[in-house]
């Protein structure tokens, strides 16, 4: 473990608790994605298959429960409790879009044609294009709420964070994944012009409205 | 290089 990776790890943990608060303490799925929800539900439960199999470190275990209890709390929130606050007529990305051709990729591209690795290369996969129905939403309806756009920033940071991880750890544990470094690469990638926008406007107390 | 061996990231 090094800062890099813990530092990515607890951006992810604040996203994903940061936005399961907005959604229980206003009571409102407004301006988020449940496709995005569903599709991270999915990636965390295809990635941590093998956590009650292969025990790595109390903190590998508790963050994973901790991940997929989120997860599905929060797609729990938006499609079941606060479902009259979803708006579906603005999260209208086509999800089968990504799941299908990321899930064929995975069968071609992996490090071995075994089922758990299959698998865990189709999350990694997923993880990195899992936020385009959020992005494509906040651009149709051309804002998003200041408390969105924290959880956004904080969960494009944690796969940043990893990147420099990865650096770390191929200089000082010779430990190298292409798979999961380019992936890692699209996915922060993806969140450049948000970044951009976060800084410039959010940052300088602006709301975050695009140009419609 | 190594590739990944176990899977100890999240």
């Amino acid at each position: 473990m090094n800062i890099f990776r813990l530092a990515g790890d607890l951006s992810h943990l604040a996203a994903i608790i940061v936005l399961l608060l907005k959604i229980w303490k206003t009571r409102s799925c407004a301006g988020i994605s449940g496709k995005s929800q569903i599709l991270f539900a999915l990636v965390f439960t295809t990635r941590y298959l093998d956590l009650f199999t292969n025990f790595i470190s109390p903190y590998n275990t508790v963050m994973k429960m901790i991940y997929l209890g989120c997860a599905y709390a929060t797609v729990y929130l938006i499609y079941m409790k606060f479902k009259a606050t979803y708006d579906g007529n603005h999260d209208t990305f086509r999800a089968e879009f990504l799941v299908v051709p990321v899930g064929g990729l995975a069968f071609l591209v992996n490090h071995e044609f075994s089922p758990l690795e299959i698998l865990w290369t189709f999350s990694i996969y997923l993880e990195s294009v899992a936020i385009l129905p959020q992005l494509f939403m906040i651009s149709k309806t051309g804002e998003a709420e200041t408390i969105t756009t924290h959880y956004l920033f904080a969960l494009g940071m944690y796969r940043a964070l990893y990147l420099i991880n990865w650096i770390w750890r191929y200089y000082f544990e010779n430990f190298f994944d292409l798979i999961a470094i380019v992936a890692g690469c699209v996915q922060t990638i993806l969140y450049c012009d948000f970044f951009y926008l976060y800084i410039t406007k959010v940052l300088q107390g602006k709301k975050l409205s695009l140009p419609a | 290089i190594l590739k990944r061996l176990l899977k100890d990231e999240l």
